[in-house]
């Protein structure tokens, strides 16, 4: 009576496409140049390499779109070009390290929202600095699957040093995403000042020229937190060590900041002898182990080589090449974690200028650098800000304050795989009030200065 | 430079649990019971069943929680047990027709959750009504492959007619997660007066005893209508159907409400000739006649077979037994859609009696069924609610004023796989504007009675 069958991960995304940003042509298509602009910025910064990002977007007939997106970044080996943009969870993101990219899953869905709407294969150009070749890929998804098929393939001399080219026609509604995209692009180029970001339309040309030759230090690749240990994650471990390591020694290649004293320190609170070999371990040894890991608080915290915040140099740089205010200030907050994952808060505030006027302050989100842009109602950011009292800042609204906040983490509570709105985490909500309330001092004493100013003028 | 991995969707979840909803020990632990009552109503009422659901919770040492879930559905193949339990992305409900499960992946949260909290596996009984045996078997799931482990099975001459137990010990916040989940059943109770629902405790015993023996008419599957049709959709139908076939047929066997008037009609409006056989079509003819399909403006509209509205009696009856007002009115809409997805939207309204006085009215969210009990700000029910001047209906706030929401549809627009948040559909939106105010009026001819009554007494 009941039929029961299996979905491969494409048809399961494809049929459950809204939950990934694509309910409609306007959030598809400004989810699809959102998706590529995002890797286009991990295969640059993350490398150390000064962004270059091109975006074309001409409207064709039919509400057909082409999207073209070329960077300067590292290129994709000819190898796995295939995958990385045919197979659903796949991808160079899934370690600990902060990137835009998390799951794996992104420009699969620009990929197959193309597909279904216009039948158009993905056409991908790219090429690594040490190698003589460009390689070019049409590529479409078998949804039954999950597996790229090559449509055409083409291997020339390189015409460039490195970097990607994308292109695609989707179904689209420009008229009605495109202010959406323009405030995205515009946002990036807010948080990335020192990345040049085109936008060519059928009928204008913006440009955001680079402000800053300065990349924040990239993130590095880190190990898991002993607080943010399950059991699944330590019987992996312990199945790929070798036998005849000791727990302690287990636990000191494994995790992030266990020296010798703090493994030992552990281990004998935990009721372990330090120098058991883990063939020696049970199962209900290796139950009490994790629960205690969890349960231990004198671990180190968590290291934070893993994040790259912007810094409050660049964030007011940004924010003053886009909002133009005429008083600005940033704060970055010391690292932070919850479960085992370390967070960095930063916030920078705006006032006057060319600040527009509003009710309530203007709020510009930012997690690992991406702009979030929707389900503002639904984000943390906007929680916090609600909740301020902005007159002991003597702030009197309608107000020209604009408030921007980023998140940097290896592991952001984004609420859906479309990435909008960030998960209420406690320990995320504190440091975000934190930073606001620090920038909105700053803004009370440089309201106060001017009134003092004003005060002398009058008289 | 970069790494490249691939995950299996066991994997994918296990690493990003907390977009199914299981973030934390509370929200995982009231996770875990819906997503194992929910099945257990989808297992009876789907199938004409009166529902008689057993729910056991109780607390462990270790922040551990032992939950079982006994239902007297029709019960799992025994060949299908440990799939449906082990494997990510598998069910019986990828069908077009409503019920609460939609993705395949609900039941194996739970089993995930637990398997890396507590290392515990599912243990799981179940027999149909036509075999002489039950099955009872003891599942894990190996991640890295998204298979069942089977860590014991047994077969047995069967103890009861037909249905399903489940049970599990997971990690779990019982004192912070009981009010939710209390919650849960009382309003699963409410949407479901035939259903009987019993929830043991460690020192209590609550039961909801069903108040109707009526259950609504379950929905059939259906098919596709051509409206929200897609080229990759329909090229697979072209796949499957006999070459022979003309374009006309084609439609009408794989369509909803497509019969040869409509067919031909369509098909000439488009530029086809209906006789055309399917094996003359070229890839560009295909994309002419999606494209076609989804601008084609006289299709009939979507049967609502595949859908299974509470109605209004039933309704009432739901809402009497849990809130007890003094006046209660129930309005279902007639079918509509969106995207060729069939929906109907209910409401009930309650009013006085044990309704709780409030600032704004008492939301309860349903959807398919579901009590919503998350995420509120970002439901459409809310913000429909909060955009009505209640004065006009004669509503003075603080009010003991309570409204119930219903969505029925084949595609329910839950923004994340938690199913939580309903998106901002247009079409839903007007309907339920329609449906609150239409009861909102019958509330005001009530309130008027009583006025006048009042004002009668007075003198
Ligand atoms: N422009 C690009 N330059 C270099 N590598 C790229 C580029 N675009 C995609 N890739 C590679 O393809 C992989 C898959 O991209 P995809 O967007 O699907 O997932 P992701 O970025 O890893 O995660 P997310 O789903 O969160 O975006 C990336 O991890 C990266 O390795
Ligand atoms: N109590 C039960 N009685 C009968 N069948 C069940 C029961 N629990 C689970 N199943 C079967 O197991 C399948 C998988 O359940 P699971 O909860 O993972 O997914 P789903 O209910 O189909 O969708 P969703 O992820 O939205 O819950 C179901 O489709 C159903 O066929
Ligand atoms: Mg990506
Ligand atoms: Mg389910």
């Amino acid at each position: 009576r009941e039929k029961f069958r299996g979905l491969s991960p494409a048809e399961f995304f494809y049929k459950n496409r809204e939950i990934a940003g694509f309910s409609n042509p306007v959030r598809a298509l400004y989810q699809t140049i959102r998706e590529l602009v995002e890797n286009a910025l991990d295969a640059t910064e993350t490398h150390g390499i000064l962004p270059e990002i091109k975006v074309n977007i001409k409207p064709l007939e039919n509400d057909h779109v082409f999207v073209r997106v070329e960077d300067n970044g590292i290129g994709i080996p000819p190898t796995e070009i295939p995958i990385v943009f045919g197979r659903v969870f796949y991808g160079s993101k899934y370690q600990l390290r902060q990137t835009r990219g998390v799951f794996g899953l992104g420009v699969k869905m620009a990929v197959l929202y193309a597909q279904i709407t216009t039948g158009k294969p993905l056409k991908v150009v790219s090429t690594q600095n040490k190698s003589k070749y460009e390689y070019e890929f049409e590529i479409q998804i078998d949804i039954a699957h999950n597996m790229p098929i090559i449509k055409n393939m083409a291997i020339r001399e390189k015409t460039f040093p490195h970097g990607t080219i994308v292109e695609l026609i989707t179904e689209g509604n420009w008229t009605l995403a495109r202010r959406k995209i323009e405030s995205y692009l515009e946002r990036t180029a807010m948080i990335a000042p020192y990345a040049t970001i085109v936008l060519e339309e059928l009928d204008s040309k913006k440009e955001y020229r680079r402000v800053s030759k300065v990349l924040p230090p990239p993130p590095e690749t880190g190990k898991y937190h002993p607080k943010g240990a399950d059991l699944e994650l330590v019987k992996n471990m312990i199945r790929r060590s070798k036998k005849s390591l000791t727990l302690m020694k287990f636990l000191m290649e494994n995790f992030d900041g266990v020296g010798k004293k703090t493994a030992e320190n552990f281990l004998t609170w935990a009721g372990f002898d330090p120098e058991t070999k883990l063939s020696k371990l049970t199962l209900q040894d290796i139950e009490i182990l994790v629960r205690k890991m969890k349960e231990y608080e004198k671990w180190r915290r968590p290291k934070p080589i893993t994040l790259s915040p912007v810094g409050e140099s660049l964030l007011k740089q940004g924010v003053k090449r886009i909002l133009n205010p005429s008083y600005v200030t940033a704060v970055t907050r010391p690292p932070s974690s919850f479960g085992g994952n370390p967070f960095i808060v930063e916030v920078a505030l705006a006032y006057g200028g060319n600040v527009p006027q509003s009710d309530t302050p203007t709020l510009y989100r930012f997690a690992n650098r991406i702009p979030l842009l929707y389900d503002e109602g639904a984000d943390v950011s906007r929680k916090v800000i609600s909740s301020i009292d902005w007159s002991i800042y003597k702030v009197k609204f309608p107000a020209p304050l604009a408030i921007v906040t980023h998140i940097c983490s290896t592991k952001i509570p984004f609420k859906g795989v479309g990435k909008e709105a960030i998960a209420e985490v406690p320990e995320v909500e504190k440091e975000l009030e934190i930073a606001i309330r620090e920038a909105a001092r700053r803004l009370r004493r440089h309201l106060s200065k001017l009134e003092k100013l004003y005060e002398v003028k009058r008289r």
